[in-house]
């Protein structure tokens, strides 16, 4: 891990994004203790991909928490905020999920956000196809992430463009917002071409990447909805919840 | 269902709204 990785040549809105990164420690803890809670109507022992989705929504809320501490968006009314990360949200797990594999490096195994690993073998057998098939998809863009060398610096700044990409037209902020994209996608062009002067196409292949976080997480979503539609989704699961919300 | 004030999730709203942080869903 390189926590606060400055330098010469880091523009100052990654260098504030990096200092607010949360502690992936800390993260881990919290999301263990809420899952070993007990709850009333809930078994002592509950299914897997119950755990799986629990795990899910508090994940969501560290990344809801991470966003309540961001530049320009802590500025923002409750509407517009809302607006963003039911844009977003399921990008923002998505690319949470990816950064996670590729400081995990291992292509056979996954890493959960409460620190189990998990065989691909044991997904291929367990998790049904539908899930297999996107954890295949997320490893495979975890790869090309990794070897496009993508850094902690370029991941914050794209966690932060993925919270703020929502066409400004939805929102009654537009000049923060619009701001606050222009001066992202600034700071990881000056980034890329600063550290990475022999590959001076990153900035374009970074972005091409989120395309790819964009259609993992559509796929994601019409995963949820089909175990969702089944009666196989734990009741009060929030991310159903931002599902079925109105979008923008 | 209860939802927020902008029409979204009820619990999004808990979450991001000043006056109910102290109170985050279980």
């Amino acid at each position: 891990p390189e926590p606060f990785s400055g330098g010469p040549g880091v523009p100052e809105l990654i260098l504030q994004l990096l200092q607010l990164e949360p502690d992936e420690d800390q993260v881990r803890a919290r999301i263990v203790g809420c899952l070993q809670e007990p709850a009333r109507g809930r078994p002592d022992q509950p299914a897997p991909f119950s755990l799986l989705c629990r795990m899910a929504d508090q994940t969501f809320i560290s990344i809801v928490d991470w966003a309540r501490r961001c530049m320009v968006f802590k500025e923002l009314e409750v509407a517009d905020q809302m607006t963003l990360l039911q844009s977003c949200w399921s990008e923002l797990l998505v690319f949470d999920h990816i950064y996670r594999q590729i400081q995990h490096g291992k292509e056979s195994s996954i890493l959960l956000v409460t620190g189990q690993e998990v065989e691909l073998t044991t997904v291929a057998t367990q998790a049904g196809s539908l899930l297999h098939s996107l954890v295949l998809r997320a490893q495979e863009l975890a790869l090309q992430l990794h070897t496009l060398q993508l850094d902690r610096q370029e991941f914050v700044c794209l966690k932060f463009l993925i919270l703020f990409s929502l066409d400004v037209k939805f929102l009654n902020n537009h000049g923060l917002v619009k701001d606050a994209q222009e001066k992202a996608n600034a700071a990881l062009l000056d980034y890329t071409l600063c550290h990475y002067p022999h590959c001076g196409d990153k900035f374009q292949q970074l972005l091409l990447c989120l395309v790819e976080v964009r259609a993992l997480s559509m796929q994601a979503k019409e995963y949820l909805y089909h175990k969702h539609l089944g009666n196989e989704m734990p009741r009060n699961n929030l991310l159903i919840e931002m599902l079925q919300a109105k979008q923008t | 269902p209860c939802r927020g004030a902008s029409g979204g999730p009820a619990i999004l709203y808990a979450l991001l709204s000043p006056s109910l942080r102290a109170r985050p869903p279980a």
